[in-house]
């Protein structure tokens, strides 16, 4: 463990808090896309599959349980206590477009061809793209909520500080996985447009508006 | 089995 990777982890599970706490206490996911909770959701089952075969540590388990949960509880407060305040007709990112390409993908560029290895590697590249429908929702809005950006900025940033603990890991272990790292940059890349109207905009108090 | 032990990372 390293302080990046600390650093990473909590700001994702911030974020994960963030939005469970913003539909919960505002009743409303309002401005939040459901497609790319199903993704999450997605993400974590098939890359924590490992949680009934293997045990790291308790940190490990628990964050991963956390996870999950998290994952679910949103996806039961949007489509089911809430739902209706769901936004159906700005959530249309088409989710086929990014699950095909990356179940295909796994198939062909993976470390191991075992199932646990297989789905490891489609949650990783499914990540990286998991974002796409909600930032689509924001772009077709023209808007975000600030508590919406600071969970955005949260989620952004958590692979982004993976990104430095995967250089420290390099240099301080002589450890990489390149699959991860080539996804995480995509990752981290796609927030980018994103990052620079948070430091520009809603730091300085202002609403989060995209030029339209 | 020590290949999985790398995937310490969430």
């Amino acid at each position: 463990m390293n302080i990046f990777r600390l650093s990473g982890d909590l700001s994702h599970l911030l974020a994960v808090i963030i939005l469970v706490l913003k539909i919960w206490t505002t009743r409303s996911c309002a401005g939040i896309s459901g497609k790319s909770q199903i993704l999450f959701a997605i993400v974590y089952v098939t890359r924590y599959l490992d949680l009934v075969t293997t045990f790291v540590s308790v940190y490990n388990t628990s964050m991963k349980v956390i996870f999950i949960g998290a994952s679910f509880a949103t996806i039961y407060l949007m489509y089911s206590k809430f739902k209706a305040t769901y936004d159906h007709n700005h959530d249309s990112f088409r989710i086929e477009f990014l699950l095909a390409p990356t179940v295909i993908l796994a198939l062909l560029i993976n470390q191991k061809f075992t199932v646990l290895e297989v789905l490891w590697t489609f949650s990783i590249y499914l990540e990286s793209v998991a974002i796409l429908p909600q930032l689509f929702m924001v772009s077709k809005t023209g808007e975000a909520e600030s508590i919406t950006s600071h969970y955005l900025f949260a989620l952004g940033s958590y692979r982004g500080l993976y990104l430095l603990n995967w250089i420290y890991r390099y240099y301080a272990e002589d450890h990489y996985e390149l699959i991860a790292i080539v996804s995480g940059i995509v990752q981290t890349v796609l927030y980018c447009d994103f990052f620079y109207l948070y430091i520009t905009k809603v730091l300085k108090g202002k609403k989060l508006q995209l030029p339209a | 089995n020590f290949h999985r032990k790398e995937k310490d990372e969430l």
